[in-house]
């Protein structure tokens, strides 16, 4: 009973909480992990090793370039109607404020619509979104549009409230997109809080004032790597299950839960497998992509590499949505692919994490579910995962062993079954 | 139908159900 053994050997046996061990000691040991930091290059080479170190096989680094991008100095203070310190996280891909600073009058709006039925005001302002968190993927507009969308009607910079679901006078940074032909400005997201207490202001008929300093910096792209390992498959050895996460994170708190948990599954599957000395008929392959934050970069040119041999890859998996408790897999493909894989979700009866869920999500297995390969990926409960995304509070404080073990349960049993069938999945 | 790769027809969901069972 293969299925069983994995999982009594991820809960209950001697690999219990290894995952959870071994990021903390990677995390602690690293911290963050931006794009083209030094933090980066080191957790590269701690991974290169630490995969050698675990006698996987084929353990390699593909060069790639990345953007490199700084925060520098950055700060914004209310100057009206009283002294207020605003907590501000610059947003990837910003420029810099003038050296002196920018001093401007705030205008406040909760949509884009409201910015564009208010754009007489907008000149010369500093455009404050205090648009409410409906899901990720909708509100994340606001982070990666603010800022083009002021400059559009004049704005002189943008300040967006963070896309995060609770705070605690907590910002969220992400990447945010300038568009050519519009002038760029300088735009940083602040806390929940913050734009909600200038949002009252103003509704009150309050001028509010803002003081803004930004010392971020594009610097030319960096030369990075994508890791990879492998468990090289006993009959279809060019045949590909593709396991992944991303080890690059943003420069805050210690990305321990974007994506260090998703990594560090990957990584415990093909320990895991190796472990009860098991090997499927086809390769299994971690890849820890570099650069997903700024859009999936490393993963861009990973397929660009590989995609002449995409008839071999037959499922590729990505876990970037958390680690937290379990509840099943998100899968993209065909109707008769996704039979299989709901029965193959019925090997993780013992631990009654059996669901099946619409489309998986993952932005660096994309490009492969583009071209038609079947892609998993793990669905937990995010309900917390937006209290922390992208900010300082993103740390191993975060994670939880026993949910990292079933997560990583799930994780290998349906990777390992799959490298191992006697077909692949039909696509 | 044509044979897969090693010699077989393709399976059918049935005999693929069967397979997976084998992993329990």
């Amino acid at each position: 009973s293969i299925a069983k053994a994995i999982i009594d050997l991820a809960v209950h046996g001697k690999a219990q909480n290894r995952s959870y061990e071994r990021l903390a000691v990677f995390a602690d040991t690293i911290g963050p992990r931006l794009s083209g930091s030094k933090n980066l290059d080191a957790a590269i080479k701690y991974m290169f090793s630490a995969l050698q170190e675990d006698r996987l096989e084929n353990v390699h680094l593909e060069p790639v370039k990345v953007p490199h991008w700084e925060r520098g100095e950055e700060f914004a203070v209310m100057l009206e109607p009283r002294n207020h310190s605003i907590a501000i996280l610059g947003l990837g891909s910003s420029i810099a404020t003038p050296p002196e600073g920018i001093t401007a009058e705030v205008l406040v709006v909760t949509s884009f619509d409201e910015l564009h039925r208010r754009a007489q005001e907008a000149k010369g302002k500093i455009v404050v979104y205090n648009q409410p968190f409906i899901t990720y993927s909708e509100t994340v507009q606001y982070r990666s549009r603010g800022a083009v969308e002021a400059a559009k009607v004049g704005a002189v910079a943008s300040l967006i409230r963070s896309v995060a679901s609770f705070s605690i006078h907590s910002p969220h940074t992400g990447w945010q997109n300038y568009q050519p032909g519009v002038p760029q400005i300088p735009t940083a997201c602040i806390s929940v809080e913050d734009a909600e207490m200038m949002s009252r202001m103003s509704l009150q008929g309050t001028k509010v004032v803002v003081y803004l300093k930004m010392g971020a910096k594009t610097y030319p792209d960096s030369s990075s790597f994508n890791t990879v390992a492998e468990i090289v498959g006993s009959k279809y050895p060019e045949q590909i299950v593709l396991v992944s996460g991303h080890l690059d994170s943003w420069d805050v708190g210690q990305g321990a839960m974007d994506d260090g948990g998703g990594a560090f599954i990957s990584w415990e599957a093909l320990s895991l497998v190796k472990d009860l000395g098991l090997r499927p008929k086809r390769t299994l392959r971690l890849v820890l992509w570099t650069g997903e934050e700024q859009g999936g970069i490393g993963a861009e040119q990973y397929y660009q590499l590989h995609k002449k041999n995409i008839s071999n890859f037959d499922v590729v998996m990505e876990s970037d949505e958390g680690t937290f408790r379990p509840m099943g897999l998100a899968f993209t493909g065909t109707d008769e692919a996704r039979d299989i894989v709901k029965e193959i979700m019925t090997l993780l009866l013992p631990i009654n994490i059996t669901d099946i869920y619409d489309t998986a999500d993952g932005t660096d297995i994309d490009y492969w579910m583009r071209d038609g390969v079947p892609g998993a990926s793990l669905r937990d409960d995010i309900s917390k995962y937006f209290w922390f995304h992208h900010s300082h509070g993103d740390t191993m404080t975060v994670q939880d062993p026993n949910q990292m073990n079933l997560c990583a349960a799930v994780w290998t049993v349906v990777s390992y079954v799959i490298a191992d069938m006697k077909e692949m999945l039909p696509r | 139908k044509s044979l897969s790769r090693d010699g077989n027809y393709p399976k059918t969901f049935e005999d693929i159900k069967k397979e997976i069972a084998g992993y329990s």
